[in-house]
């Protein structure tokens, strides 16, 4: 089964079509192996994209690099996933 | 077999595929007069592919169809389908508006739209999202099956590569996923609202995803989802946006609910269930049986609207 630990989900807000256009650019980087969650639709309207561990340094150096605005919205994939499993585990007990 | 009833079925937590259809099973059993259960087709792993009929009969009636979890990682789709399933149940010969709505229309549930992929997300890739079918010449697996339809298919809003979690397919309705609804739809032919319903993004959407020019029962379409959204909001404050689907969030190409509304399926709306990004797709079971409660609000405005205004 796939694991997500060190992957983060990151909520990039785009102030302009250019800094948009550079996130699409990222996109078409299948190495980087990014899950958008919330594709680039508009300025205005948040971006979020899950980043494996791996890129996360690249993904972050390139935001920054170019002003562009990013928070982190989920901090490790996996921890929240081991707890969901825990959830799903402990209901099925009850 | 791990539960007795409905009644015991614990609906604030996630299920694996198994329990969902053991779920649809206990539920027909449990109300044959009202339920049954239709296979539509099979998956392109061989897995069935199962909607839920509510009906008080007459012949063909004018229908309602709801559909969940097209997307196999929207767990709380899925999840909510569910919950939708037993209400309706509960409330027909209790609740007016379902009652009238029951007398009058079928009401057609399936409750998971991808189960392949669905699966998938319970056995190696929580975050899957596609089909799992395998493309030639490629080895990334799956189609969109919201890219796949016979709407704007090709146009911008969709990709070509086989990797991209958009991917559209070689062809529309070449994911059988895709194609057991359509001939469904089609064979059917006197369907009146269809809601696909996905997450997250607090959304409530209508046609064109694939093209800027209004949908020519706009003004209906905006003032129903209004209408939809308020209700929806009138349980928790939970708020959406609504709009059309390419001026609210961007242009995608080859969706269901694009199809639906060119085949002449007016109440065509597609729902992004909670929430606006804290958790995403990995909403917390807490919040399972609050999303279904507010949106089944939502659902049973658009379904008295289409019951009050027959076209």
């Amino acid at each position: 089964s796939e694991d997500f630990v060190g992957h983060q989900v990151l909520r990039i807000s785009v102030a302009d079509e250019a800094q948009m256009q550079k996130v699409k650019e990222l996109e078409d980087l299948e190495h980087l192996q990014l899950d958008f969650w919330r594709g680039p639709a508009h300025p205005g309207s948040p971006i979020d994209v899950r980043v494996p561990f791996r890129s996360l340094q690249a993904v972050k150096v390139f935001l920054e690099s170019l002003g562009i605005k990013y928070k982190i919205m989920i901090e490790d994939v996996q921890s929240l996933l081991d707890e969901e499993k825990e959830q799903m585990l402990t209901a099925k007990a009850r | 077999a791990w539960v007795r009833s409905t009644d015991a079925f614990n609906y604030a937590t996630y299920h694996t595929l198994e329990e969902i259809y053991d779920f649809i099973d206990l539920l027909v059993s449990e109300n044959p007069q009202l339920v049954s259960k239709i296979q539509i087709g099979n998956t392109y792993e061989g897995r069935p592919i199962y909607v839920l009929k509510f009906s008080t009969g007459g012949n063909n009636r004018p229908a309602i169809w709801i559909d969940t979890g097209i997307h196999s990682r929207e767990w709380v789709t899925q999840a909510s389908g569910v919950w939708f399933a037993k209400k309706i149940t509960e409330d027909y010969g209790q609740d007016a508006s379902v009652t009238a709505i029951l007398d009058n229309m079928d009401i057609f549930l399936e409750i998971v739209t991808n189960p392949d992929g669905f699966a998938f997300t319970h056995s190696k890739n929580r975050m899957w999202r596609k089909t799992r079918s395998k493309t030639a010449g490629s080895l990334c697996i799956g189609v969109d099956p919201n890219r796949n339809w016979d709407a704007g298919f090709g146009e911008a809003g969709a990709s070509s590569n086989p990797c991209s979690e958009t991917y559209r397919g070689k062809v529309a309705n070449s994911e059988s996923e895709v194609k057991s609804i359509v001939d469904f739809v089609q064979s059917h032919g006197n369907i009146k609202a269809f809601i696909s319903i996905h997450s997250y993004s607090q959304l409530l959407l209508y046609p064109y995803g694939y093209k800027s020019e209004a949908a020519p029962d706009k003004e209906e379409l905006d003032q129903l989802a209004k209408s939809a959204v308020t209700a929806l909001a009138s349980l928790y404050g939970t708020k959406f946006e609504y709009g059309s689907i390419i001026k609210t969030i961007y242009q995608a190409s080859g969706s269901t609910v694009d199809w639906t509304y060119n085949q002449g399926i007016k109440y065509s709306y597609t729902f992004e269930l909670r929430d606006t990004g804290r958790y995403g797709f990995l909403l917390p079971a807490s919040q399972i049986i609050p999303t279904a409660q507010e949106t089944w609000l939502a659902l049973l405005t658009i379904m008295e609207h289409a019951l009050n205004h027959p076209y």
